[in-house]
């Protein structure tokens, strides 16, 4: 199973989008475990559940008090997804003193059988996020091509650096994502150009272009392919998926 | 001194921007007190400093190392600057044991002297944006306009039902604050609607227009008046002024 944890703690850089449609796309030929981590619920909202479908979360999970295979909901055609909940918000204090705090996750995802495992990640660098980079092989870092993105990336970067030397060595940056590409816009084409000159190949060919389907997607319960099939975001996460199928391949 | 926290654990809708802004508008007249509790230190930067500049941050005067004085930085005219550091990061469990530890800001800004301090939470409803809503007198509420705006106003209200009921009796929301508006866009005005109809007179008459400026101003170290006086950023941001005036006059 390939691990694969959408992380940045920069605030709406397009992480649950991501996960949401690049393993709605992955799901079409592999078994695919989606895991939303974040209090906020919105990779849950956007599959199409509620609070009252939930029959445990990532929260009892992590916590130990439930198995994966009791928490997990079905979503479709070989696509199974972990929920979050509102507990998640305090998980930081309620883990802090476990036995291998870092470790919850990646011990919860031991026996599971999936191909890939794609993580959405809360905008922090706390435990949930550190859990996330232990139990993971590769990192996909969304960014959006603006002023905070290059410092930002820095952070994560060095936050990463920290868990590959203290708790998973083979942690790698599978790559860098450039999400609400406008090329008409002179700061994203700028602050694309200073990303690809200071990071080279890890930033995917592929940009996720400002398409307002994809937010409008989730409102209609849907993901974007069968929201909007012909539209630039179902285009560019389809190129997407290509493309991280084959660094997968590479590792 | 009114306390303004800036807070909404959605990412990227606009706090810093409006934490920055609104605060430079104030600062006119007024003495004004940023407060950047983000680890990212997103504020700071856009307030022009490096790392190097600090003499102190918000995580010492939080943990009780360093007085208010010693660490704020002077921006202009009656702007003062209390900085973020990375060391925020582990705030939550740095101070998960001291006695108080949601009173940590409150008490440092016990005998501040500025008509205004506004504080620039992150991301998320731990125990530092916990520490801005107990300190604060009155909550503003960036929000954008898209699918996941409603679900994350509840959550944010119930964290403060929460310090209202056991830390802070006095918070209240000042204003729910529309963001990267765009008027052509109908997921904009639909939610805008829903917003209305479910908020009515707490959601400011002054929406903040998608507008290009916002997000060049920080590239070139400025705020939004000293970037592009005649933009529509700039304008948005002097109508909310006057409207954050009249709102906290009323309190
Ligand atoms: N390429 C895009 N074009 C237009 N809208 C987008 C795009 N990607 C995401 N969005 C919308 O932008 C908003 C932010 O995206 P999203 O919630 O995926 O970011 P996030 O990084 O997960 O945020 P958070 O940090 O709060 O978890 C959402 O309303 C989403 O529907
Ligand atoms: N009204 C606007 N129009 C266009 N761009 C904007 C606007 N407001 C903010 N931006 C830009 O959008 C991005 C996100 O804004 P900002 O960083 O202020 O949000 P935030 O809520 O503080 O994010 P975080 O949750 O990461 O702290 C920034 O690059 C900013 O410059
Ligand atoms: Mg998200
Ligand atoms: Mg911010």
């Amino acid at each position: 199973m390939y691990v694969c944890a959408v992380a940045n703690q920069k605030g709406g850089v397009g992480k649950t989008t991501t996960a949401h449609n690049l393993g709605m796309v992955l799901g079409r030929k592999k078994k695919v475990l989606l895991i939303d981590l974040d209090a906020q619920s919105n990779l849950t909202d956007a599959c199409g559940f509620v609070q009252s479908d939930l029959h445990g979360s990532a929260y009892e999970v992590l916590g130990g008090s439930k198995g994966l295979e009791d928490a997990v909901l079905s979503l479709e055609r070989g696509i199974d997804l972990l929920p979050a909940s509102r507990d998640l918000a305090v998980a930081e204090l309620a883990f802090a003193s476990k036995l291998g705090r870092e470790n919850l996750l990646k011990k919860a995802l031991k026996d599971a059988a999936y191909d890939f495992a794609i993580i959405d990640c809360p905008p922090s660098l706390g435990l949930l996020t550190v859990n996330a980079l232990t139990a993971a092989d590769g990192v996909l870092i969304p960014v959006q091509a603006e002023y905070y993105a290059l410092a930002g990336l820095d952070l994560i970067r060095e936050t990463m650096q920290g868990v590959i030397e203290n708790l998973n060595p083979r942690l790698h940056t599978l790559g860098i994502l450039l999400t609400f590409f406008d090329g008409r816009k002179s700061l994203n084409r700028d602050v694309a150009a200073g990303l690809q000159d200071r990071w080279g190949n890890l930033v995917f060919k592929t940009a996720i272009r400002d398409n307002v389907a994809l937010a409008e997607a989730p409102s209609n319960g849907q993901n974007i392919f069968d929201y909007r099939r012909q539209s630039y975001g179902a285009q560019d996460y389809a190129a997407l998926a290509r493309e991280f199928m084959l660094r997968v391949r590479k590792q």
